[in-house]
């Protein structure tokens, strides 16, 4: 899932 | 890791930056409203899930960027809107909403809301920065403040890159999000003139002057 990671940055 | 938290700190900056520039110099002249108008787009569109964050860190952030963002706006649309020059501030955002709405509808990671808004949100931020710009080259030059303003807003962005090759190496996954990393490159090389000009000129002590 590559949205995952830079879904919690800003 | 350092880079994402000075990023993050750095848009924080820039923000308090234009406030006070707007208080000090009761004026917002050489500030693109159209930009501002496009990054309360961005907050908007990338913070839908504000209500599921998770992270305090993210929470207090999103938060302070949609309220001061909303601020900006009623400050320059009602506050100190004689200052306003809409002449100046003609860059045509239609090319800009399409843009990211194409790619957004495009190559989302899914079809779903939160997913094509999100990356809307991502496309439209890193060409948001273009009215104000070109407004500056309309201008010619700026005040200190607003390029000081304007060199803080995108020191976030590029500060994220390297954010990102950190996370690369130190994440046992290595994921690469294409759509933020091939955007966030896109918006910092957008910004690469005006850094060029930033460094050589206001960090010498110099008036931000166009050559």
């Amino acid at each position: 899932e590559a949205t995952e990671a830079v879904k919690d940055e800003l | 890791n350092i880079f994402r938290v000075l990023g993050d700190f750095s848009h924080l900056a820039s923000i308090f930056i234009l406030l006070h520039k707007i208080q000090q110099l009761k004026s917002c002249s050489g500030i693109s409203f159209k930009s501002q108008v496009l990054y309360m787009l961005v907050y908007i569109t990338r913070y839908l899930d504000l209500p599921w964050t998770s992270s305090p860190y993210n929470f207090i952030f999103k938060v302070l960027f949609i309220s001061s963002e909303l601020y900006i706006i009623y400050l320059m649309a009602r506050a100190y809107k004689p200052t306003n020059d809409p002449n100046l501030d003609t860059f045509h955002v239609e090319f800009l909403l399409g843009f990211a709405g194409l790619l957004a509808l495009l190559f989302p990671y899914k079809y779903t809301i939160l997913e094509v808004f999100w990356a809307f949100s991502i496309w439209l931020e890193s060409v948001a920065i273009l009215p104000q710009l070109f407004m500056l080259q309309r201008t010619g030059e700026a005040e200190a403040m607003t390029a000081h303003y304007i060199a803080a807003l995108g020191m976030y962005r590029a500060l994220y890159i390297p954010n990102w090759i950190y996370r690369y190496f130190s994440e046992p996954t290595h994921k690469v999000d294409t759509i933020a990393v091939t955007a966030g490159i896109l918006q910092t090389i957008l910004y690469s003139d005006f850094f060029w000009i930033y460094y050589t000129k206001v960090m010498r002590g110099e008036k931000f002057k166009l050559p």
